[in-house]
């Protein structure tokens, strides 16, 4: 092995550190699951109605904050996906590089081939769970998902 | 000099086997699946 | 060119992981959709299948690093949703010929394994410093935890499983993807792994699990040797440190038998975590308290046993060398070879990289040289007993000491004799001659790791142990020059002062070395050669 190749050895141990694993890395969590469970009357439901959350028809019903709680805590499945769907009905677009949607607020005032420009609404997932208003801001399209 | 080897989160005087509760060389403690989450229905329901 | 079927193959999995998803979900559902895509013909042949399963591997591990940012949990459906498919996928799959079902469905899990080492391998070789190991781990991990679930009620089929893991992982060994390591001492030390391993009968796992720890020292070498430590060396040491404990509290056997093979790999400055692997003993078996007074270690019966080595020892031996060693051992006439024995264990030039420890010295060579001419010593010293105890009459079989062979005890006395030869069983024989020649022949280096091959010896009461036991005192004790006696002292005393745990033989041959009088060991001007020194062997003193 010569030296460069030790070389590679320590740079690429420093990737692997930098991504230790952690313990939910290979422990999934543990759901609850009742050892007796209470029987419930025959007259409930004993499973989730088929396909409920599977038809779009039932995404026009929630508010937007629920779109937004689907898209961002039930990544990766169909629901997810419905909702995305709903919210760009409802005129969000989703932005790649923030990972979050923006509405436009009004016109812009720029339309180009490669961006739009002026006011936006957008969802902020990380912080207050909120919308907030962003003036002057370009979306450039190789952004939009 | 090495270090005191009883510092690194494993019980090495338990009379069990340590492998059944070894989560990971990276982190200490049991493993979250050993850590049964007990859920008691309390008194005043019974 | 397959990009269209790579998205018709990507939107399958798509489908697969929303079915994997739906709580109401159960194996009627998943046999359901094995049998649509059979019917699709996604698994039908060698080539479209192995793209199908490229790219779920591929699909899940992207799908967690675009998620990663918010949600832990939900980045890993994908990956937890493969595994799920792989499992369902090994248990419907049978053998074509209908003859060995569990055989076929092995080497599926095995081609399975070997498409995700290639996408592992490719990320690892195309995204470097962005490469993200966690995805696989959760891969790996995943599957070893469903195949344990589903087959350790089947032994047999269960082995091979964990044989064919045991075969990806050392494909995956840190030396050939260091961006692993991590995920990787995470796999081979998963509780649905290595006790798997080392528990299935009769030790047929150990091997494989031998050759896994043996790459991970290996590849610590260089960081370790080099003295100052980074983050990334000492988490990875410190891990390995956890791994060890765990085998030595639970599967101590494991250690005893391959410690020769993990000291050949083992760098000499990392003496705690040497002595961790020498402080090995069988669990069956009572260590008497190395620091009581006058303790008579000549009558415990352990020390006839041999220790069960299972590790090839004679390996780093040339043919040219063991031949001549042989011939030595059988004749004791002088031979060319005991002339060069500096050249004969330096490394070769070509041979020197980073992971053979930075020493001019072939390190292994001289332990396997140390423990041949060791074993071959203790049988001469077994026959030449059997023929005197045959000689003599049967009364002095118990000797004037009391002990069986007397041996140990004869030997000490015989250390004292006043004209400094020795009628020692293990003086003037073949095996003590090549081992004061290297005494003689080597450098200070070659010296201290000659000594240090044989204090590796050193462990718990067996035949080696009081053998190179009492071979380090007679050298000790037989040697004219008082560096030669303070290397010895150095080679035995770096190995206390270190943190806990101290091999058993080790303790046993220093109390021997400083207690007992022939050895006069406090007038050696060494002891006192400096306030510190004086200190420390004070306090040693004092503990021993």
């Amino acid at each position: 092995l010569s030296k460069d190749v030790g070389f590679f050895a320590i740079q690429m141990l420093e990737t692997s550190f930098q991504f230790l694993p952690e313990v939910a890395d290979t422990e999934r969590p543990k759901y609850y699951t009742p050892k007796n469970p209470y029987p419930t009357p025959s007259y409930y439901p004993q499973l989730p109605p088929p396909a409920l959350f599977e038809t779009s028809a039932t995404f026009e019903k929630f508010d937007i904050d629920t779109l937004f709680f689907i898209f961002y805590y039930q990544q990766g499945t169909y629901q997810q996906y419905l909702a995305a769907r709903e919210l760009k009905k409802q005129s969000w677009r989703f932005h790649k590089k923030y990972l979050t949607w923006f509405q436009r607020h009004e016109e812009p005032k720029a339309i180009t081939d490669d961006y739009e420009q002026g006011t936006y609404i957008y969802f902020d997932y990380e912080g207050a769970w909120c919308q907030r208003k962003k003036t002057d801001f370009r979306f450039e399209y190789k952004f939009l998902e | 000099l090495g270090r005191d080897l009883t510092t690194l989160g494993l019980s090495l005087n338990s009379a069990e086997p340590l492998h059944g509760t070894f989560a990971s060389p990276w982190f200490e403690g049991p493993t979250s699946s050993d850590v049964e989450a007990e859920f008691h229905v309390p008194a005043c329901y019974n | 060119d397959n990009s269209v079927l790579r998205e018709q193959l990507a939107f399958i999995f798509a489908e697969w992981i929303r079915v994997y998803q739906l709580p109401t979900s159960n194996d009627k559902d998943y046999g359901a959709f094995i049998n649509s895509i059979q019917q699709q013909g996604v698994l039908k042949g060698e080539e479209i299948s192995s793209l199908f399963f490229r790219v779920c591997t591929e699909m899940s591990v992207e799908s967690y690093i675009k998620y990663k940012v918010t949600n832990t949990a939900a980045a890993y459906q994908g990956v937890d949703a493969f595994v799920k498919l792989i499992v369902t996928l090994v248990k419907h799959y049978s053998d074509p010929q209908g003859v060995n079902h569990s055989g076929a469905k092995v080497t599926y899990l095995t081609t399975l394994l070997s498409i995700i080492v290639l996408v592992l391998a490719q990320a690892h070789e195309q995204r470097r410093g962005q490469f993200n190991q966690k995805p696989f781990l959760r891969l790996f991990s995943g599957l070893l935890t469903e195949m344990m679930t589903s087959y350790e009620s089947s032994p047999a089929m269960y082995f091979q499983i964990l044989t064919a893991f045991s075969n990806t992982f050392h494909t995956l060994q840190p030396l050939v993807f260091p961006g692993f390591t991590y995920g990787w001492l995470s796999l081979i030390s998963h509780r649905a792994f290595m006790p798997k391993l080392l528990l299935a009968e009769n030790g047929k796992g150990w091997a494989s699990f031998q050759k896994l720890l043996v790459c991970l020292l290996r590849f610590l070498i260089p960081f370790l040797v080099g003295g100052e430590m980074r983050d990334t060396t000492r988490e990875l040491y410190k891990g390995t440190l956890r791994v060890l404990l765990v085998l030595l509290h639970d599967f101590p056997e494991f250690l005893c038998d391959y410690h020769f093979s993990f000291c050949d790999v083992i760098p000499h400055s990392c003496i705690q975590l040497r002595n961790l692997i020498l402080s090995a003993f069988p669990r069956n078996m009572r260590l008497p308290d190395p620091f009581t007074p006058n303790l008579k270690v000549d009558l415990l019966t352990e020390i006839h046993q041999p220790p069960r080595v299972l590790s090839d020892y004679t390996s780093s031996l040339t043919v040219t060398l063991k031949r001549d060693v042989d011939t030595y051992l059988r004749t004791r006439e002088q031979a060319p070879f005991l002339e060069n024995l500096r050249e004969i264990l330096a490394m070769d030039p070509s041979n020197q990289d980073l992971y053979s420890g930075g020493s001019k010295y072939n390190v292994p060579m001289i332990n396997s040289l140390v423990l041949y001419v060791g074993v071959n010593g203790i049988a001469q010293l077994h026959a030449t007993s059997r023929t005197n105890s045959d000689a003599a009459a049967p009364a002095s079989a118990a000797t004037e000491n009391g002990t069986e062979n007397g041996t140990a005890q004869e030997d000490s006395n015989a250390v004292s004799s006043p004209q400094g030869t020795s009628s020692s069983p293990i003086a003037q024989t073949a095996p003590m001659d090549i081992f004061q020649r290297l005494l003689m022949e080597l450098d200070s280096e070659g010296r201290y790791l000659f000594l240090s091959a044989i204090a590796n010896q050193l462990r718990y009461p067996n035949s080696h142990t009081h053998y190179f036991s009492r071979v380090l005192l007679y050298l000790f004790f037989e040697a004219s020059q008082e560096t030669i006696k303070e290397q010895i002292t150095r080679v035995l005393l770096e190995r206390l002062i270190v943190n806990r745990p101290h091999p058993w033989g080790l303790l046993i041959t220093f109390i021997e070395l400083i207690k007992n009088p022939r050895y006069a060991f406090w007038d050696h001007a060494f002891t006192r050669i400096d306030p510190d020194i004086e200190k420390l062997f004070d306090s040693v003193s004092r503990s021993v």
